[in-house]
């Protein structure tokens, strides 16, 4: 573990708590894109069933239970309990165009052609492409709310901070997972345009 | 390809 992954895991949890809480004080979630946090809950699911089969520590298992629980806590809450505030019209990404060519690569491009480990490539490869329709959906209602502009950006730092992990990994540890390498920088590469109009509106964001 | 590495991160 090193400062770079913890923080990143932070601010990964981070992300995740402030859309949970968003949701459930509002009780609203107008602007946020449905897709994108099933897609989530996919990626958590695909990635985090080796809980079932290997144990690495009290702080791997207690973060990765969170990060599921939180998850389908939000699908649950968009599509269940406020579903009134659901904005489907601009929801309208089409997760299948991800899902798809992302289950293809999985099968073609991994280390190991096993069911968990091509899983475990599923969920990294989908994680990197999950935010489209989060951004598709800010694009076409061309506004975002303070508080999920935040989210977005603890979102986008998480994987930014990974690949000063890898960096770290691969200098100290000679550990490098190419596969999650190139994947985290196609994920902190999409949230660039975000990140840009962030720091520079620092309000609601415009896209 | 390289030998699965062990998964130990989030």
């Amino acid at each position: 573990m090193n400062i770079f992954r913890l923080t990143g895991d932070l601010s990964h949890l981070a992300a995740i708590i402030i859309l949970l809480l968003k949701i459930w004080k509002t009780r609203s979630c107008a602007g946020i894109s449905g897709k994108s946090q099933i897609l989530f809950a996919l990626v958590f699911t695909t990635r985090y069933l080796d809980l079932l089969t290997s144990f690495i520590s009290l702080y791997n298992t207690t973060m990765k239970v969170i990060y599921i629980g939180c998850a389908y806590a939000t699908v649950y809450l968009i599509y269940m309990k406020f579903k009134a505030t659901y904005d489907g019209n601009h929801d309208s990404f089409r997760m299948e165009f991800l899902v798809v060519p992302v289950g293809g690569l999985a099968c073609l491009v991994n280390h190991d052609f096993s069911f968990l480990e091509i899983l475990w490539t599923f969920s990294i490869y989908l994680e990197s492409v999950a935010i489209l329709p989060q951004l598709f959906m800010i694009s076409k209602t061309g506004e975002a709310e303070t508080i999920t502009t935040h989210y977005l950006f603890f979102l986008g730092l998480y994987r930014a901070l990974y690949l000063f992990n890898w960096i770290w990994r691969f200098y100290f540890e000679g550990f490098f997972d190419m596969i999650a390498i190139v994947a985290g920088m196609v994920q902190t590469i999409l949230y660039c345009d975000f990140f840009y109009l962030y720091v520079t509106k620092g309000q609601g964001i415009s896209l | 390809w390289q030998h699965p590495p062990s998964h130990d991160e989030l």
